[in-house]
């Protein structure tokens, strides 16, 4: 079998001035995943890489760059599965961790359950030994001014209802 | 919202999504993207599939195990995101864009939203794109 890689970088509005940043973002997390590949390495390493790859680069919604909830915090959510055995891990509403494809990856690998949540997704982020950092390390200044525009907004709440993510 | 699908050389698949949800969501909120059949489904008997778009309309129709039904009824990776898509836009009004990659190697990337970054490898060729034909 030829091995292939697809990535995506999110759907919705990318806006002129991040048109480019998110073109070599999504090349880079391509041409990493495939390498892996190349290899021979598995479906499995490939997707975390690439996945990694886009949660390091500000540009994309996800780890540093993640958009900001109504408290102005980072909460992620990210999800890996396995074709060859249909395992899966999950993590939802977890903060101050770089990478929560890795911790997805270690609650499919590690135990028993499916998905962890908020504070007992980061307690078994502990627990593996995967760094805490400050929640401000995640805070781009882009996600900032896009929190505070819509709390601006706030008076028309049905506005952006059907926000991509 | 990011993603990856991808087809091993011993034709195993598999999924990874991650994402920073909406912007100003309420806290606690959890969209598509932990959940397994929505932000994405992994099975070597068929393909992979990662989402993004409107996280609530993706719950509410499984897109990702939505467009892996379709591809085990006889479509194309392409005929089933694009039938699984517009389901969403027109059963509850939602957008999005879905990568695959089926167990033979064939790939599509396909979303109903303005745009959507992408990019793919295969046989050592890169293609990329964020617009509609691109």
């Amino acid at each position: 079998m030829k091995p292939v890689i697809v990535v995506h970088g999110g759907a919705g509005s990318i806006f002129k001035d991040r048109e480019e940043g998110a073109r070599s973002g999504i090349i880079r997390a391509a041409l990493k995943g495939y390498s892996i590949l190349k290899q021979g390495g598995s479906a499995l390493d490939a997707v975390e890489d690439a996945v990694v790859s886009m949660e390091d680069d500000p540009h994309f919604n996800a780890g540093c760059g993640s958009v900001l909830n109504e408290k102005g915090e980072v909460e992620m959510d990210a999800i890996i599965m396995d074709g060859k055995n249909l395992a899966s891990g999950a993590v939802s509403a977890v903060k101050c961790i770089a990478n929560p494809i890795m911790l997805a990856r270690l609650v499919m690998e590690k135990t028993e359950h499916m998905l962890l949540t908020d504070h007992g997704a980061n307690l078994f982020a502990k627990a593996m030994n995967i760094p805490e950092i400050p929640g401000e390390k995640l805070i781009t200044e882009r996600s900032w001014e896009r929190w505070s525009k819509k709390l601006e907004a706030d008076s028309n709440p049905q506005e952006d209802k059907k926000e991509s993510g | 919202t990011v993603g990856a699908v991808a087809i091993d050389n011993e034709g195993n698949v598999a999924c990874a999504t991650s994402t920073g949800g909406l912007s100003n969501k309420l806290v606690g909120r959890v969209g598509d993207s932990a959940c397994i059949g929505s932000g994405g489904y992994a099975d070597n008997h068929v393909g992979a599939v990662s989402t993004t778009g409107h996280g609530e309309s993706m719950m509410k129709v499984v897109l990702a195990r939505l467009v892996l039904y379709h591809m085990e009824q006889g479509m194309t990776p392409e005929k089933a995101a694009d039938t699984a898509l517009n389901y969403m836009k027109t059963r509850v009004g939602g957008l999005g864009g879905v990568i695959v990659v089926s167990n033979s190697g064939d790939w599509t990337a396909r979303f109903s939203t303005k745009q959507m970054s992408w990019a793919t490898v295969k046989d050592d060729w890169l293609q990329y794109g964020i617009y509609t034909g691109e």
